[in-house]
C-alpha cells in the first residue's frame, strides 16, 4: 500500500543538498560564496556595469577549536540590482530567476543563490537580509526565511530608505556554518582566477581572521555583452516548437519559422514545410499535433540550415588569457587559440585554449588543467570532465616531445548559452561530441606550437654541446 | 531590467536533462531501463513478492543505418502495482512518488521513471501507456503525456478491465530514440549484476536483434525487507524538528521527544530539555521559533545519544556477494566482510565488501571494482565515487603484498534509507567520512586475508624451489 507524497524544488534540493554542491561544511562556504559572485557579476554584466564586489566573512560565535563555525557571510556588488517585487521570490524560491532566456551567463538553473540562502538557514536557523536598488529613487531592505515545504519566501521586514546618491546593486547578509580552515585556499583560487578571467572586475575579501584580499581591475571598460538569440532549428524538439507557437505573434507558418527560429530564410522556411507536407498558408496556432510532429521531423531531415549565429556569444578573449597566464606562470612558451564559434544540438558555443610550458609551473607528471565555462572558474571533479578526457585521452603528449616530467599547464574555456553542466554544483562538463572536437583541435594547435619551440631548445642543446 | 520567470521540476528536467544522466542516446536507454528495472524491484520489495521481471526493446522503424534508431521499451512486473487515481501523477510528475519516507529503498528522488517516459515524449513525440493493478478487482490502462511546463499528466484515454486472474503489477509501455548498438554491453553488465545483487529475482531481456537473456531465480525465498524507520536525533535541523512538530500527535515535549524520535527514552527527552531550557510540561505544539531552535541546539550540545537503530536496513548478504563473485570469477582467493550497522549525520547505513583474487579475474595494474548501493549495480563516474577514492588513497596495496600486475577485484555496497549519491542519475557516493571510514576498515581486514594467502602461496613457492 504505497503512500504518495508531492514534494516542492526547495523540499528537494533541502532533502539532497549534496546534488547542489553542498555536501560538507568546508565545501558548502565555496559553493556559497561562488554561488553569490557568480550572481553579482551577472547583474553587472546586464548593465554593463565595471563590477566592485565585496565579499565579507566574519566569526560569529566566540573562539571555537573545532573547524566548523557559524560564519556572517556578507556579498555586495554595484550591479542593476532586483526590482522590490521580485525581490522575495529571487532569493525564496528555488527554479525562480532571470536567466531561462538563451542567452550566455552565469547563472541557468535558478537555483545557486537561493540554495546558498537555504543552506544558511537550516544550519544556523536565521532569516537573512536583502538591500537592494536598480537605481531608482529608493531603496528595498528585506528581512526574509525559506519556506521550504511550499518553496515560498516568508517576509519577516520590509524596509523602503530613500536612494539619494542613485546608488544601484545588491547586497546579501545572511549566516551560515562553515568550515572556512579547509576551504581557504580553494576560495582564494577562485576568485583570484575569476578576477583573471574577467579582468575589469575589482573584488575584495576580508577573510574571517580580518585579512584583506584585493584583487583590482586591470581593464577599465567592460567586454561585449552577450546578446539573447532565438533557437537554432537544429536539434528543436516538439515540446520547444509548441512553446514557440504559444507565444509567437506571427499569424501563417512561412513567418513563424522565419521570425521564431535564427538562419531560417524564406526559402528554407518553404522547403520544410513542403518536406512536411503543411500548407504554408496554415495559421500556425491551429495546426494538429500531428503536424507540428511533421514539421519537427522535416526540420530534422532537412538539415541544411547555416550555422549558428554567434553574436550572442561573448568569449573571454586571446590577450586576457594570455595576460592572465603569464600573470600566474610567467612560462617560456605561451599559444592561445580562439576557435570559430561552433554549436552542439542547435546551441552556439566558442572555445579558447591554451598551452603554457616552463617558467613558474610547478614541475610533474600531471599537467596542470585551468577549466572556465562562461567565465567561471571550474575547480572541483576535474577528472569528470570533458577537458580532462580531452588532454588525458586524445593528446599523445609524447608526439610533441613533451617529456614524462614537465611544467605543461593547459587552460580550456567554453562560452555558450547552455553549458552542458553534468551537475547542479558547476563543476564539470558533458563530454558532448561537439565540443570534444572542438577542445581536441583547439589544443593540438597550441601542442604543435610548443613541439616546434621544444624542438628548437633541443637544437639549441645539440648544438651547445658540439 | 531583468525579466523573471518561474519554471516547473519537470520544466528543470527538459532544460537540463544531463542532470539526470540522459545526456546522449546511448546513455538515455541505459537510464531508461535502469529507472524502470529499479522501480519494478521497489515495488516487489514492497510487497515482498519474488520478481518477475520483463524488459522488451524492439526497433520501431524500418532499417536504418544510423545508431540512433527509434526503439519501444516495455517493462512488466508483477509488482504491488498502483492505485488507479495514482498512476497519472506517479508517472507523469516529477518530485511525485511514494518513497519520501525513511526507508531503504532503490528510489529516492520522485524523478527517475517520470524521467525516463519525459525522455520518450520529447523524443519520439508519442503519448505512454501504464497498465497497472494492485490485485484487486480491476485493471487500469492509462494513455498519458505529460504537460511539462505545468509538471502535470495529461490523461489522453483511461480504460479499466476486469481482474479476472488477480493479476498484479505495472507495464510500462512507450517509444524513444536510442542507441543501443553503444549502450548494449551497459545494459547486460547491469541486468546481470542486478541478477546477482537480488539473486530471487527472475529477470527477462528481449533485445531488438530477438536475442533472449534470461537472469532465472536461484533463491526462492525474498530477503528480510527494509522498515520505516523514525529520524534519529544526531544530525536534525529545525527544518525537520518544525515538520515533526507539525505532524505529531504528541501534546508534551517529553512524549514528542520520544515518540518521534528513535533511540529517545524518558531520562533522554528530560535530560535534553533541561539543556534546552524547556518546560518538559510546555505543549509542543506552542513552542516559540527560538525554543525550537534551543532545542536542536540542545540535542546537538547532548551528543549522547545511542547508536541508530538498524532494523530498517536490508543488506545485500554474505553469501549471495560471495556466491555472486564466484559465479563472476571463481577467484582462487575471497573474503567477504559485513560490518556493523553505523551512521552519518543521523541516517544508519551497513557497509558490505570483498576482497577477490586470481581465478578468471583479467589481469592488469588497475583493480576491478564492483559497487552496490542499495541492491543498484553502479557502472558510471567510478572515479567519482568514495570507494575508488579509499580502493586508490586509503588502501596501500604493495604492504599487502599485491603484485603491480595482479588479477583484483573488490565489491563495495552500501545499504541505507538515505544514499548520498552525487548526481540524480545515481551514479557515485559522496565521501561522507563515516562511509569511507567503514569501507576502509572493511576492505583493510579483506586485504589482510589477501595477504595471509598471497604469503603462504610465496612461501609454498619458496619451498618448491628448494
Ligand atoms: N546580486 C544580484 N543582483 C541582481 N540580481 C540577482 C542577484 N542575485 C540574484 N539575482 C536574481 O535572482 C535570480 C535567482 O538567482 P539564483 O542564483 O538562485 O539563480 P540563477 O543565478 O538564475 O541560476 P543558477 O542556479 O545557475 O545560479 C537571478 O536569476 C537574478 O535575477
Ligand atoms: N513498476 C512500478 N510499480 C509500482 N509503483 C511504481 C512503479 N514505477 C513507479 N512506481 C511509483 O511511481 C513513483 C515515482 O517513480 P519514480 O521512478 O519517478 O520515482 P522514485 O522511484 O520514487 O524515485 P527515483 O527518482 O529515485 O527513481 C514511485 O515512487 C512508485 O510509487
Ligand atoms: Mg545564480
Ligand atoms: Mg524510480
Amino acid at each position: 500500500e504505497q503512500r504518495f507524497e508531492q514534494i516542492s524544488p526547495a523540499d528537494f534540493f533541502y532533502r539532497n543538498r549534496d546534488i547542489a554542491g553542498f555536501s560538507n561544511p568546508s565545501r558548502s562556504l565555496y559553493m556559497s560564496i561562488r554561488e553569490l559572485v557568480e550572481n553579482s557579476l551577472d547583474a553587472c554584466e546586464i548593465g554593463r556595469i565595471l563590477p566592485n564586489i565585496w565579499i565579507e566573512l566574519t566569526q560569529v560565535e566566540e573562539d571555537s577549536e573545532k573547524d566548523v563555525r557559524t560564519y556572517r557571510l556578507v556579498v555586495k556588488d554595484n550591479g542593476v540590482g532586483v526590482e522590490a517585487e521580485h525581490i522575495p521570490k529571487a532569493f525564496g524560491t528555488i527554479l525562480y530567476g532571470s536567466k531561462y532566456g538563451f542567452k550566455q551567463s552565469r547563472g541557468t538553473f535558478g537555483v545557486g543563490g537561493t540554495m546558498a540562502l537555504l543552506y544558511g538557514q537550516i544550519t544556523t536557523n536565521n532569516a537573512f537580509k536583502i538591500i537592494s536598488s536598480t537605481g531608482k529613487k529608493e531603496i528595498h531592505e528585506y528581512r526574509l526565511m525559506i519556506d521550504i515545504v511550499e518553496n515560498k519566501p516568508k517576509i519577516l521586514e520590509h524596509k523602503t530608505y530613500p536612494n539619494e546618491n542613485g546608488w544601484h546593486g545588491t547586497v546579501v547578509d545572511y549566516t551560515l556554518e562553515a568550515d572556512y580552515t579547509n576551504s581557504k585556499s580553494k576560495i582564494i583560487e577562485y576568485l583570484s582566477k575569476t578576477a583573471v578571467i574577467n579582468p575589469h572586475s575589482n573584488i575584495v575579501f576580508i577573510d574571517p581572521r580580518g585579512r584583506l584580499y584585493v584583487f583590482a581591475r586591470v581593464k577599465e571598460t567592460t567586454p561585449e555583452p552577450p546578446k539573447e538569440a532565438k533557437p537554432h532549428p537544429l536539434g528543436v524538439d516538439v515540446e520547444t516548437v509548441n512553446r514557440l507557437i504559444a507565444n509567437t505573434r506571427s499569424r501563417d507558418c512561412v513567418s513563424f519559422l522565419m521570425n521564431e527560429f535564427q538562419k531560417v530564410g524564406r526559402k528554407t522556411a518553404l522547403d520544410v514545410l513542403k518536406l512536411a507536407n503543411i500548407d504554408p498558408r496554415t495559421k500556425v496556432k491551429e495546426l494538429t499535433f500531428e503536424q507540428v510532429t511533421a514539421l519537427v521531423d522535416a526540420i530534422k531531415a532537412y538539415g541544411r540550415f547555416r550555422a549558428p549565429d554567434t553574436s550572442s556569444l561573448s568569449p573571454v578573449g586571446v590577450e586576457f588569457i594570455e595576460a592572465g597566464i603569464r600573470a600566474v606562470y610567467d612560462p617560456e612558451f605561451l599559444h592561445v587559440v580562439q576557435r570559430p564559434p561552433a554549436s552542439y544540438s542547435g546551441i552556439p558555443f566558442i572555445i579558447e585554449a591554451a598551452v603554457a610550458y616552463g617558467g613558474n609551473i610547478p614541475e610533474g607528471e600531471d599537467i596542470h588543467l585551468l577549466r572556465f565555462a562562461n567565465k567561471i572558474p571550474l575547480l572541483y571533479d576535474e577528472r569528470a570532465d570533458v577537458s580532462w578526457k580531452v588532454i588525458s585521452e586524445k593528446i599523445d603528449w609524447n608526439s610533441y616531445k613533451v617529456p614524462k616530467v614537465k611544467r605543461l599547464a593547459v587552460l580550456t574555456s567554453i562560452c555558450s548559452p547552455k553549458v552542458p553542466y553534468k551537475t547542479v554544483g558547476k563543476e564539470a562538463i558533458s563530454d558532448r561530441p561537439e565540443i570534444e572536437r572542438e577542445l581536441t583541435i583547439a589544443i593540438r594547435e597550441c601542442a604543435r606550437e610548443l613541439r616546434l619551440y621544444l624542438s628548437r631548445i633541443e637544437k639549441g642543446e645539440a648544438v651547445k654541446k658540439r
